[in-house]
């Protein structure tokens, strides 16, 4: 029952927001039968790209003037309940405000400010089966939030040295968390994305990960596919997109392997 | 002399390290009569990219040894000239520190917070031809500090749809920096990074971008090119480790575009 999963990478533009997206929908449909529960997907990046890929144009708008997003509900000027959004049959979404740039120096001072977003997700995260939260480019405060409130991290990682690079300092960073702040956080895997089969550096970085970290990565590997990249501007996952594509078979595939490694039906 | 350019985009993995390192190589090649000044590169990125994409493997352990970073010169602890280390030729760095994590929360209720870096920078600037500054994917302080220091910012961006979308954010937070901080504060321009020709979305978001900002869009376009990609895990520009790629083809237009259109020498 409701497990909770951050999607986090400090480095930029590695596929967190492309794998929030994708997984939910494939885990609401993995899930098919009417009985399951449904899945909640939450927006914790100020860019807000999960709210826009999977919000169409015109309810954008609406939701920016709300003032019912995450970062009312993380500073408590709305019930959380009150900011959730039904956007398909089985998902629901905590959507994102660009306020959220501020919230780092608004809660410096403030008490239990790594645990603000674990309070407000922990009375409902039972009404869903998975509440996947996707995090910003940092290891500051905001993916601190979400990294307290887990049980556990799945780390996208695109196929360049940078990436690679960054990898031990956010495997450091989730150390600390579970020595101080969150004892039971785990990591469910890391996922290679952007994978291109001709390019000899793909190969070199896939291999160097399964060395260092073999137990960790998913046997899924997302290959780079111009569709995941498509997609986004028509407000759809890859899956309603296209769903006969390269990424849609790829996030199917990767949902069951999370599925079975977590036991979540 | 000594013009400041924040690289800067919040959008992640758009290219703003590449473009730094590239364009700091180019600028200082094209510079090359020894009357030249050299020229600088900040890394104000915790992930220290631009730091380790020009520095040989060996060093980098040296440099997380030694206390002397732009971290500790912008909290005052150490003096920024004691930070400077040469590492070619016509080129000095001002190297990234993993602390520069906790500056968003550690400056938040200083004074001046957003003009550290200009303070340590005004008085040094006019040694060098150019101070290129890479920050990292966000709009919080780091980013501001750089903007508050710089005379102008280059805007790389990626030919995606989500970077497309960012962009007016971007933009939004430049003219806010302008009107309250720092009223000099100019756009030299766009730059389009990995732009692949085969692919349709590559051309609609250049046409998207030069239709609503024609006038900031640089003629040069960086295209996909795998060897920007390896040339970082050698320490290396990829104008030393391939000058004849498509790379660095693209980057030696963008210096000379640059340089003729900040009227530098
Ligand atoms: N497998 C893929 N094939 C092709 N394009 C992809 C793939 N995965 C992601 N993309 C594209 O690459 C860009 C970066 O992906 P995405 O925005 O999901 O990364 P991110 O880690 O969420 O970025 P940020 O750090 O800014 O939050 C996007 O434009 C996305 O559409
Ligand atoms: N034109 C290009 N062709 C191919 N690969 C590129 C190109 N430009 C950058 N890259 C690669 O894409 C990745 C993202 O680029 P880079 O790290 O420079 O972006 P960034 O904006 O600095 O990211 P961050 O937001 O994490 O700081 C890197 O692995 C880099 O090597
Ligand atoms: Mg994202
Ligand atoms: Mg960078």
């Amino acid at each position: 029952m409701g497990r909770l999963v951050a999607i986090a990478n400090q480095k930029g533009g590695v596929g967190k927001t492309t794998t929030a997206i994708n997984l939910a929908v494939a885990l609401a449909q993995a899930n098919g039968d009417a009985a399951g529960l449904p899945l909640l997907v939450v927006d914790l990046d100020p860019q807000g790209n999960t709210t826009s890929g999977l919000t169409p144009q015109a309810e954008l708008s609406e939701i920016k003037a709300s003032g019912a997003t995450v970062y009312e509900a993380i500073v408590g000027t709305v019930e959380v309940t009150q900011a959730l959004r039904r956007i398909r049959d089985r998902i629901f979404l905590l959507p994102s405000s660009a306020n959220l740039v501020g919230a780092e120096v608004e809660l410096a001072g403030a008490d239990h400010r790594e645990r603000r977003l674990k309070e407000i997700l922990d009375p409902i995260k039972d009404h869903y089966s998975f509440v996947l939260i996707d995090t910003p480019p940092s290891l500051g405060l905001l993916t601190l939030n979400a990294m307290v409130a887990a049980d556990s991290v799945i780390v996208p990682m695109q196929c360049e040295y940078y990436a690679l690079e960054g990898l031990s300092a956010l495997l450091g960073t989730i150390a600390r968390v579970r020595r101080v702040l969150n004892p039971d956080l785990e990591i469910d895997g890391i996922v290679l994305t952007m994978f291109d089969s001709r390019n000899r550096l793909s190969h070199e970085i896939a291999r160097d990960v399964s060395r260092h970290f073999p137990d960790k990565l998913f046997q899924s590997v997302i290959p780079r596919n111009v569709r995941l990249s498509e997609s986004p501007s028509h407000g759809l996952s890859v899956i309603e997109y296209d769903a006969k594509s390269a990424g849609a078979e790829a996030y199917r595939a990767l949902a069951a392997e999370i599925a079975l490694r977590t036991g979540a039906t």
